[in-house]
């Protein structure tokens, strides 16, 4: 289970 | 980080810059449709809930309380502050929000990389700032006439998402993995919402005449 990747994007 | 990205950033700056200091300078906001400016707080508010959970740079934190900061005070500066709030046309500010909010939240629900709170809130984010200009885009049309700093606005705010789509192809061929369907089709149909404004924007640029949407 991918841990949630955050968004690194504004 | 990429120039693309970097750039995309800068002129999404820029453009709410342009808007504040038109505002708290001639301290009007004629020609603004607070509705975007409102729907614009929401995509900020529901796009950086991980503000304190999930620190990606100093970069990225400031700029996410630049603009969180700058759309509320926006919002605020439009509905509240004495002499502002009387250059707001509300009468031909009338797109109503839910028209566009809840479509966003139904697709969110059904189109989302993980169906989670937060990623539910980020996927509502997205679709929401792809069609946030509609308001002002009918304003502008209702309006006709569009002083130069609101022109310069929409541009930037346009330019800063058609940036962006540099950006994804970059890191597309770049990063391994780095596939974000959702991300690029809201981001492409947002670009394509500006697309008309651009292109009478250009003329208007190029012939050196005051920018006229046609009726």
């Amino acid at each position: 289970e991918d841990k949630e990747k955050p968004h690194d994007e504004l | 980080m990429n120039i693309f990205r970097l750039a995309g950033d800068m002129t999404h700056l820029m453009s709410v810059i342009v808007l504040l200091l038109k505002i708290h300078t001639i301290k009007s906001c004629a020609g603004i449709s607070l509705k975007t400016q409102e729907l614009y707080a929401l995509v900020f508010a529901t796009r950086y809930l991980d503000i304190f959970t999930d620190f990606i740079s100093l970069y990225n934190t400031i700029m996410k309380l630049i603009f969180l900061a700058s759309s509320f005070s926006i919002v605020w500066y439009m509905r509240q502050h004495k002499i502002v709030r009387r250059s707001y046309d509300k009468d031909q500010d009338t797109f109503r929000h839910l028209f566009l909010i809840l479509p966003c939240l139904l697709l969110a629900l059904f189109i989302n990389e993980k169906f989670t709170f937060k990623e539910v809130m980020w996927t509502f984010s997205l679709f929401l700032e792809a069609v946030a200009i509609l308001p002002q885009l009918v304003l502008l049309q209702r309006t006709r006439n569009i002083d130069n700093l609101t022109g310069q606005y929409v541009f930037l705010l346009g330019a800063y998402r058609a940036l962006y789509i540099l950006n994804w192809i970059y890191r597309y061929f770049t990063e391994p993995h780095y596939v974000h369907w959702i991300t690029w089709i809201s981001g492409l149909v947002q670009t394509l919402l500006y697309a008309d404004f651009f292109y009478y924007y250009f003329n208007s640029w190029k012939n050196n005449v005051k920018l006229q949407l046609p009726a």
